[in-house]
């Protein structure tokens, strides 16, 4: 099972949208339910069982290549802006 | 399937490959590239021609690390590719570090990832069908790929089924080549093309506001059936609209004097009109003009010689150095009747003329024919 931290997670949830861009400038909180929120996002598009937890399966996925265009484009506030 | 929003105007669309990758023959490359954009125009009638140099839709470049568009690649495996969407100019980034293969099991096969991020150039998003292949996680060298049905679904919303070998029409409103328009001219538009507001609804449809009516564009003018009174499709909103944007939530702004209000498609969403004071806070009054920058989710909002910049996600939305002059940008006037964000330019109109604005180098295009242009053989076919 690849490791992953819950940061690396947290990362890769704001990445590809299911949570808000992170602010290295701003101490922005994520709590554990936004955080579950997120993961059950992830796992229901992805198509695995449902947790909302960190489990094996999710993780494994986390670690696969992918694209790297956002899963919900309207998520966040970068987008895929040129500018 | 799930589409992005916005879609390309015309069906014949040129690419290039600007920045080939290191560990392929340039041919090997061409044919791999080539076969993965016949994937979407197997099912459509749109085209796509290689070009070597000049200007094309969309362009290709395999980069490692941080490449200029403050998205960098992160070496081999995690994320293989990004592109943008048509809104945002269509290009396809590849990541060099990547193993990039042929007809192979062994490392990441170009031809089912750029068949993938040609699907985003082209409109579609992530779809959370497992067997897609807009379903976001590589899944390995497939000999025997075929297109799904989800995918064939979602790019035949976009463009259409294909109806012959030969398909799509080649003029655009902003690279038209032909001097005679199809179907007949609007005679409003044209005898008269100053506008009060254009905007793009969030099904991708170009819209301009006129008085008491609106036009919806084609790729080549003005749709058929058009002018239509505003309040047939917009219920409750007034004539004479000072400005109009759509934002990223979908929902479009429409704003006349101290007022503005809010509607999902056709449908007011709630209880308006309200004070822009109360909404829009440190935006004045009787607007010129609204654009969105769908990247960011900034709205900018022009009158007379100034511009504000609004960011929802801040308090105060505007920021105490606004509002800036519109002659910080250099060529754009003032007054502005219109703006519209359209394919990654912002395109300001004022009489019976326009301006492409290139956010890169923050000044009016240079280009052959020089802008402003005449908005009514550009845009609206006359």
């Amino acid at each position: 099972v690849p490791l992953m931290s819950e940061n690396g997670a947290m990362r890769y949830l704001s990445q590809f949208g299911y949570l808000p861009p992170s602010n290295p400038s701003s101490s922005q909180i994520i709590t554990k339910e936004t955080m579950s929120k997120a993961i059950t996002d992830f796992q229901s598009f992805a198509g695995l069982n449902v947790t909302g937890f960190l489990d094996n399966e999710t993780i494994t996925l986390m670690s696969a290549p992918r694209c790297g265009v956002k899963d919900k484009v309207g998520a966040s506030s970068d987008g895929r802006s040129k500018r | 399937y799930a589409l992005q929003g916005s879609r390309w105007r015309v069906k014949k669309l040129t690419y290039k490959i600007s920045k080939y990758p290191t560990l392929l023959e340039k041919k090997v490359v061409d044919k791999d590239i080539s076969r993965a954009f016949a994937v979407w125009s197997e099912y459509t009638d749109l085209t796509f021609t290689q070009k070597r140099s000049g200007q094309v839709h969309i362009e290709i470049r395999f980069e490692r690390g941080e490449h200029g568009d403050g998205d960098p690649f992160d070496g081999p495996g995690g994320t293989l590719a990004h592109a943008y969407f048509p809104v945002y100019g269509g290009d396809a980034h590849f990541d060099e570090s990547e193993h990039w293969t042929v007809n192979s099991y062994r490392g990441t096969n170009l031809f089912q990832v750029a068949a993938h991020e040609f699907g985003h150039s082209l409109g579609l998003s992530h779809s959370d069908i497992k067997s897609a292949l807009m379903a976001p996680f590589y899944r390995g060298y497939d000999p025997d790929f075929v297109l799904d049905s989800d995918d064939i679904q979602g790019i035949q919303a976009l463009y259409g089924t294909r109806t012959s070998k030969i398909g799509g029409t080649d003029t655009n409103v902003h690279h038209r080549t032909t001097a005679s328009p199809t179907g007949e001219e609007d005679q409003e538009l044209c005898s008269d093309p100053k506008v009060d507001t254009m905007f793009n609804s969030a099904d991708g449809n170009t819209y301009v506001f006129k008085g008491d009516h609106y036009w919806k564009l084609t790729s080549d003018g003005v749709a058929s059936g058009y002018p239509r009174p505003i309040t047939t499709t917009w219920r409750g909103l007034p004539g004479n609209i000072d400005a109009a944007f759509t934002y990223k939530n979908g929902k479009t702004y429409f704003f006349k004097g101290s007022k503005y209000w809010r509607y999902v498609g056709g449908r007011m969403d709630g209880d308006y009109p309200k004070d822009i004071s109360e909404g829009f806070t440190g935006i004045p009054d009787n607007i010129d003009a609204a654009t969105v920058w769908t990247g960011n989710g900034k709205i900018y909002f022009y009158k007379g010689t100034k511009f504000w910049r609004f960011d929802p996600s801040q308090k105060p939305p505007v920021k105490s150095t606004y509002p800036k002059l519109i002659s910080n940008w250099e060529g754009l006037p003032n007054n502005v009747d219109a703006a519209l964000t359209y394919h990654g330019f912002t395109y300001f109109f004022k009489d019976k003329a326009y301006y492409r604005f290139n956010d890169r180098t923050f000044s009016v295009d240079i280009a052959d024919p020089a802008f402003p242009r005449a908005t009514a053989y550009w845009w609206f076919g006359c």
